[in-house]
């Protein structure tokens, strides 16, 4: 529990898909997994860019941002920020 | 939009091919859509477009059409806000303003209640809209509005508005706008931006990536004046979007610092903060406050006739209140308040709105975020201006118009005031510019905007450049500019390796094998952008030079002169100053010296290529970076 309580919402950015293939939902667990460990849960990545461009949405700890920040082919990694309406 | 596109002559005549027109598909990432609003009836348009590849979110209560032919909503975390409607059903009604403000069919005598009247249209009515709902009662979330940038990109949309921006600058790939942005172009597809309203304060600009247009906010020639007359019969014109009428009727005038709650005293209470005024003692009266106060923020007013609000804030914000409201200035304010604090009973009436004319116009608005451009200063943002001040457009009836929770008019038109109204209306021009030349790329488009802008006039402007770009959006002269500075993915990714980034990075990006180097330092200076910019410091000494090209899009055989003016201390020179064009399409380069130094904070010039016919204008400005 404690864990999930530290779990926040980040957008994880890797541009765009490679030439010969598109990143899907499968591709970005198996990523996860094996940069964060088993422990890292399906239900946390909420959503995955597959469409136009490369990336995901994933509930993630400080420690777990900083290993999928080294991850090949990320490039950024930031909060789930709010913007308004002008 | 009942005044905003006939002021800048693009007239229900104009010219247009529609057929084509008919065609482009608009994708507007907001607060979802009002389907049944008279501006999206889909009589006379046949089914979508063939490249439209998207979906509409159908449900018991909620169907596209052939004018909406598409409309999804996102909401990653899954967790509604409570009051909020599931689906691509707009509730709030800015989202309904922008879509309609776009691509809106004609809607005649329109009006919100009796103000504004007149025929409602967008700027390309015969376009399709797709409408991405990205935004909620609680925000806008990045990772919301990247999934509607997936969607939209891949759905087959020819051009995007986007009137949403965040608080705080970030770097271009921390952005979630920016990158959706990127990608767009990457796919031909321009995204038009709100600038933002955090003005008249310098670096205020937001939505400034060089891959997207960033739109200022400007008056049209209108605007509505709420009077106010006294019981001794003087009468003062202020401002607010005022639909009560309360027929000319006196009631009790109040001074809010003689009702103070308790708990407060009249110092506080005279600027009408929340709860400071006695609740009681406003019932039935009009309540005069020495500031002003959100119409969002009204509810302990509760039982008052009206408000009248005085102080020294511009008065080019004007609100849809839920109460009869006036907004006055402090030398009126003070002629008020004397009379309300030395009369034994003194009365007041508010008068519904009046539509007034500007003597001087265009301005941009006082509240319309300013340059420079906080990540790359040595780009000028905003790009350019349009109407954003006091738009009639369509509106979800369920959406108080005042957007105070208890007002509890339901109407299908609101006028409402920002530079996400002046976003669509620069995003139309876009889609009305592509109609004409489909094959345009987002850069060619957005130089044909910023080229051909109206001039805005810098004793109205006292930021001038860092407030209106390049000017006034000129929908019927950007269909033809003569020339375009056009750029590919190839010149932005150079840019950004400019900006720092690495080989490995843009490659990312891009998805190619793009690479930078180390002298790639100053290429900020060689992106082919339609206007110069350069940040320095007063006195320093400075030699600069840009290189660009223009692509001839004008007439096959043509020479074209540079015009240049520039501000005294400034010496800019180009190189060579005669194009000659043998062909439509042929592509010249030229190079841009500016040398000197500045004695103010800003100072403006413009280079104008002129072939007789086509008079192609970018803005020149060096500023102070302090």
């Amino acid at each position: 529990n404690s864990e999930h309580e530290d779990r926040k919402t980040y957008i994880v950015y890797m541009g765009s898909h490679p030439k010969d293939r598109v990143s899907t939902r499968s591709h970005h667990v198996r990523m996860l997994q094996e940069t964060i460990g088993s422990s890292f849960a399906p239900h946390s990545l909420l959503h995955s860019y597959e469409r136009s461009f490369n990336g995901f949405v994933a509930k993630l700890t400080e420690v777990e941002v900083q290993k999928v920040s080294e991850m090949k082919g990320v490039i950024s990694v930031f909060p789930n920020g709010k913007k308004q309406l002008h | 939009t009942t005044r905003s596109w006939d002021f800048m002559g693009l007239s229900q005549q104009a010219s247009r091919v529609p057929s084509v027109e008919s065609d482009i598909i608009v994708g507007v990432l907001d607060t979802g859509i009002w389907p049944e609003s008279p501006s999206f009836l889909d009589q006379g348009y046949g089914p979508p477009p063939r490249k439209w590849k998207g979906s509409c979110e159908v449900s018991s209560d909620f169907s596209c059409n052939n004018k909406i032919i598409g409309a999804r909503s996102y909401r990653t975390n899954g967790q509604y806000p409570i009051n909020d409607i599931q689906g691509p059903r707009d509730s709030n009604g800015h989202g309904t303003h922008a879509a309609s403000t776009v691509a809106g069919g004609l809607v005649r005598q329109a009006s919100m209640l009796g103000l504004g009247s007149g025929t409602a249209r967008g700027g390309v009515p015969s376009a399709r809209i797709a409408s991405y709902k990205i935004c909620w009662s609680d925000g806008c979330r990045d990772a919301d509005v990247l999934a509607a940038f997936d969607d939209a990109i891949a759905d087959g949309v020819d051009i995007i508005s986007f009137s949403v921006g965040g608080r705080k600058p970030r770097d271009y790939f921390n952005d979630s706008i920016a990158i959706g942005a990127f990608h767009a172009m990457k796919k031909g597809i321009l995204t038009s931006m709100s600038a933002g309203n955090s003005g008249p304060k310098s670096f205020t600009v937001r939505n400034f990536s060089p891959w997207s247009l960033s739109v200022a906010a400007s008056t049209t020639d209108r605007k509505f004046l709420s009077g106010v007359q006294l019981g001794d019969g003087r009468s003062f014109d202020g401002v607010t979007i005022n639909t009560f009428d309360l027929n000319g009727t006196q009631y009790p005038l109040v001074y809010a610092g003689n009702i103070p709650n308790i708990g407060f005293n009249g110092s506080i209470s005279r600027f009408c903060l929340t709860n400071s005024v006695d609740k009681e003692l406003v019932k039935g009266k009009i309540v005069l406050c020495d500031f002003f106060v959100s119409p969002t923020n009204l509810s302990f007013l509760e039982g008052a006739i009206g408000i009248i609000m005085q102080d020294n804030n511009p008065k080019d914000l004007t609100f849809p209140f839920p109460l009869p409201a006036s907004h006055l200035g402090t030398q009126e304010g003070a002629l008020i308040s004397s009379y309300a604090n030395l009369t034994s009973l003194p009365t007041a009436t508010i008068l519904k709105s009046t539509e007034g004319k500007y003597k001087e116009t265009p301005f941009v608005a006082s509240f319309s975020s300013r340059g420079p451009n906080p990540i790359t200063p040595d780009i000028l943002k905003p790009d350019l201006s349009g109407p954003g001040v006091e738009i009639l457009a369509a509106w979800s009836p369920i959406g108080p118009p005042s957007g105070a929770e208890d007002d509890t008019r339901q109407l299908l038109f609101n006028i409402i005031s920002g530079t996400s109204m002046s976003c669509p209306h620069a995003t139309a021009v876009a889609a009305y510019v592509k109609s004409f030349h489909p094959s345009w790329s987002p850069a060619a488009l957005k130089s044909a905007l910023m080229t051909t802008a109206f001039p805005m006039r810098a004793d109205l402007n006292p930021d001038a450049e860092f407030a209106y770009g390049s000017g006034h959006i000129n929908p019927l002269s950007a269909v033809n500019p003569g020339l375009i500075y056009n750029a590919t993915e190839i010149d932005y990714v150079r840019f950004l390796c400019g900006q720092g980034y690495s080989t490995k990075l843009v490659q990312q990006v891009s998805g190619d094998n793009s690479s930078c180097s180390r002298g790639d330092i100053d290429l900020v200076f060689d992106l082919n952008y339609p206007s110069f910019a350069l940040s320095t410091s007063i006195s320093t000494s400075i030699s600069q030079v840009y290189r660009r090209r223009v692509t001839n899009v004008g007439s096959a055989n043509s020479t074209y002169k540079a015009i240049v003016s520039g501000p005294l201390g400034l010496n800019i020179t180009v190189n060579p100053s005669v194009l000659s064009f043998k062909a439509l399409g042929e592509e010249l380069r030229f190079e841009v010296t500016i040398e000197g130094s500045i004695s103010s904070s800003i100072a403006s010039g413009s280079l104008v290529w002129d072939d007789g016919k086509h008079k192609v204008k970018s803005p020149i400005v060096v500023f102070d970076e302090n």
